[in-house]
């Protein structure tokens, strides 16, 4: 049984190539994901990869990962990186350039930028099922509230709630600069 | 989230071994040893040093929150069940990745025309609220924002025990709770006496960055910020909160719809 299953196991997956990006934005770049319904194999290391390339200027929806932690490393560019801790406090605020690792902790809030250059970047996380949960955007934390909650929480307005909902509404994981061109991948 | 399936690669990253903090002689009843003021609630800390619950690999909260008091969203590094002991309410989990399910666009479209600017004002889309009850259980899964209000005219007490030796938390078996509003003070514990301050994970961010995150203007993201609120992680709702969340009332109207 054991020929059958694990001795046949695939054991690579290419992710650098654009064409198998899982999320793609023209003006900001592109994610792609390696998990363990693509390569089975990770199941059983329990760790999964993310392939990003972020275009000039261009953001990662500020995020957590909700069940792994993830470990950065810089391919290329250069990215401004900022970590939150439990407690609120900035626990990382810098450059992150070619050749770089970065250990970002299960729940720590993040927020990457490229800089003008362009960032790319792998993560490899500890956990095959690893999830993210964003704080903005589409489908995300603050997105999933109404807007009272918002209200009251941060003490704004409703139309302040609002524009905290829905002005990334429509964009998802990769947020594109505002009124910036894009840059070459 | 459980990682474990039947791996014959189990990875040993979480040494959850309770063998050597499993001495333990006498078993005791266990009280809060800190408590926790907000504006309108209290947050009641047990001693997770506790060999007792270091052993067990849990944590746990006792909350009380008043009429119109809104538990703060907020996630944590394990997952919990809060049992509710007494009073109403309703609580939001949102799911990561998933829509917002409970829109007010047909209903605002229908009454529109019958009252108009008023309800196209209160147009919202969110995911999915529940409302709860005194011996209701709410199952939360770690990483998962949550936030809770009380509706009824009683306090909500609810008692939460957090898994934190559960493999889907791979931090240390402290419990960690990470704030998405607001800002608390962690407290007095009986034995220290040292306090500080816990921000919102927003605030760990430069103001700049996450306004441009967010595309919103500086002021905007300096609130969200929170850094001048004092009421603590249970806030009041001065007139109520008025989400969407369907009534019997408006099941019925629908049967009669073709």
């Amino acid at each position: 049984g054991l020929e059958e299953t694990y001795c046949s196991m695939k054991i690579k997956q290419n992710i650098g190539d654009p064409r198998r990006a899982d999320v793609f934005n023209p003006r900001g770049g592109r994610i792609t994901t390696l998990n363990s319904e693509k390569l089975p194999i990770l199941r059983f290391i329990q760790m999964r990869a993310e392939r990003v390339v972020l275009y000039r200027n261009a953001m990662v929806s500020p995020h957590w990962n909700i069940n792994a932690h993830s470990i950065m490393y810089c391919t290329g560019g250069r990215g401004r990186v900022e970590v939150a801790d439990d407690k609120g406090e900035t626990v990382f605020d810098g450059e992150l350039r070619q050749g770089q690792l970065l250990i970002v902790p299960q729940n720590y809030a993040v927020l990457e930028r490229a800089g003008s250059e362009g960032f790319q970047f792998v993560s490899i996380k500890t956990s095959d099922r690893a999830m993210v949960s964003s704080i903005v955007g589409k489908t995300s934390a603050l997105r999933g509230m109404p807007e009272e909650v918002l209200m009251n929480s941060y003490r704004i307005s409703r139309d302040e709630a609002r524009r905290v909902k829905l002005t990334r509404g429509d964009e998802v994981a990769i947020f594109a600069p505002r009124r910036e061109s894009r840059a070459e991948a | 989230f459980g990682s474990s399936q039947e791996s014959p690669f189990q990875s040993s990253r979480r040494s959850v071994s309770t063998r050597d903090e499993c001495q333990i002689e006498r078993l005791n009843a266990l009280e809060p040893t800190r408590t926790v003021r907000s504006e309108a609630g209290i947050t009641d800390y047990f001693d997770e040093d506790n060999e007792q619950f270091r052993c067990a690999g849990v944590s746990a909260i006792r909350r009380v929150i008043e009429p119109r008091g809104l538990l703060l969203p907020s996630m944590s590094n394990a997952p919990r069940l809060v049992y509710i002991v007494q009073g109403r309410g309703m609580v939001g989990l949102v799911m990561p990745g998933c829509p917002e399910t409970f829109q007010s666009f047909q209903r605002s479209e229908q009454y529109e025309r019958e009252e108009g600017e008023r309800h196209r004002r209160s147009k919202d889309e969110h995911q999915k609220v529940y409302q709860f009850q005194e011996g209701d259980v709410l199952a939360v899964p770690n990483g998962f924002a949550y936030w809770c209000y009380n509706d009824g005219e009683n306090p909500v007490v609810a008692i939460t025990v957090l898994d934190t030796s559960n493999d889907a938390n791979q931090l240390d078996r402290s419990h960690r709770q990470f704030l998405l509003a607001g800002r608390q003070e962690e407290g007095r514990q009986r034995y220290r006496r040292e306090e500080s301050i816990k921000e919102n994970i927003l605030r760990g961010f430069g103001t700049e960055l996450l306004a441009a995150a967010f595309g919103i203007d500086m002021e905007l993201a300096r609130k969200l910020q929170c850094r001048d609120d004092t009421r603590g992680e249970i806030v009041r709702a001065e007139n109520g909160l008025q989400v969407l969340r369907p009534s019997r009332r408006e099941e019925e109207e629908r049967k009669s719809i073709n």
